[in-house]
């Protein structure tokens, strides 16, 4: 098992991935740390989620970290497996994580909210629990859960994702895993979506 | 033109948008 | 090797990292095949680019098809080696194709020309030149030659981009590889920054 140090910040949903297979507390003040001319040296990208293994090997992206710090288990066992965690990995990025922040962002004060936009970004989040309530089935992608989380915990009211039932249960079976326990804690889903924090 | 199909990939344009939003966040959250 | 059938269109700069490990021309009619009953009931994100196993193995994502079809060479033979590819597409994806975007179509016909969105986007591609300036002699990432291919044909004319040297040696190397030559052909590179097509 990898070890080293994780620059995030508290609350950082890109971090959980890494967190959960890593399930240790990272070191590292944001928005202090990672403007240093040290931190940059070692991550010309100066982007945050990175990690600095115990070994002196650097790396960045989250998802890249998560791999990193990751198992055979979480890697795929067979280049089908794999391909799918590369598959679900790029998903969550590309079709999840910009409807998702449409949406979460304006109910925690930290976007403008548009209300034209955020119904877009609803439609495209109920495609997305649907394409999932078919396939959950077949199999379990911690990029997605960790990438649905602020979505349960905002938004998805129960008059809204009751239509994905299976879906529901694969992100309750989840985050209910004693390895999602250690870093989240008790999730508390919403009752009620979350209104526009002006 | 073979690259009209371009049009139809999924592109976040709003990129530097969100990001800017995710440090305000956490810049609050550390402000606590 | 893997063989089947990839679904995709021309000059879909997403398939060339596949096309490049793949060298096979695919067979698929964009906007009629991806349309069918049989294509949703195979790729239920209805998302192309697909690939279709003979082995009747399906996957979609840009770089789950290109990490299928890919050998170990190009999944990185170690921990590290793996990680850092996975770093680099993910970056690519998350950080290039964005602004390279917003660059490019303009140029193409294909969205409307933003003056302010194009200069920030420009800054951004010039931070990106300059981080892979002092990368690149490390290591050659398939995927960001890919990414990177439309704007070099359209945007990145010399007096634009010849602070950034190591990058355009490295990026000039890539593409007169057999590999990329049986896909991509000769790559004509821009000369003169193309203007926005009304």
């Amino acid at each position: 098992m990898v070890a080293g140090t994780l620059y995030t910040y508290p609350e950082n949903w890109r971090s959980f991935k890494a967190l959960i297979t890593l399930s240790t507390a990272p070191h590292f003040q944001f928005g202090q740390t990672n403007c240093t001319p040290e931190f940059l040296h070692k991550f010309p990208a100066s982007k945050v989620l990175a990690f600095e293994g115990d070994d002196g090997f650097y790396v960045f992206q989250s998802s890249a970290i998560a791999y990193y710090v990751s198992n055979e288990e979480l890697w795929g066992r067979t280049s089908e497996a794999a391909a799918q965690v590369v598959q679900w990995v790029s998903f969550a990025d590309s079709d999840i994580v910009p409807p998702a922040s449409t949406c979460v962002f304006p109910t925690l004060g930290i976007m403008h909210h548009d209300e034209q936009a955020t119904e877009n970004a609803k439609e495209e989040v109920r495609q997305i629990l649907h394409l999932l309530d078919a396939h959950s089935k077949m199999g379990t992608f911690l990029v997605v859960a960790c990438t649905l989380l602020w979505l349960y915990k905002q938004v998805l009211e129960s008059s809204f994702c009751q239509a994905f039932p299976n879906t529901n249960c694969w992100f309750l079976t989840c985050i209910n895993q004693p390895q999602f326990w250690a870093v989240l804690g008790k999730v508390k889903l919403c009752e009620k979506m979350a209104q526009f924090d002006a | 033109m073979a690259t009209n199909f371009l049009v139809h990939e999924k592109i976040c344009f709003d990129k530097l948008k969100y990001e800017d939003a995710e440090r305000r966040f956490y810049e609050q959250m550390k402000g606590g």
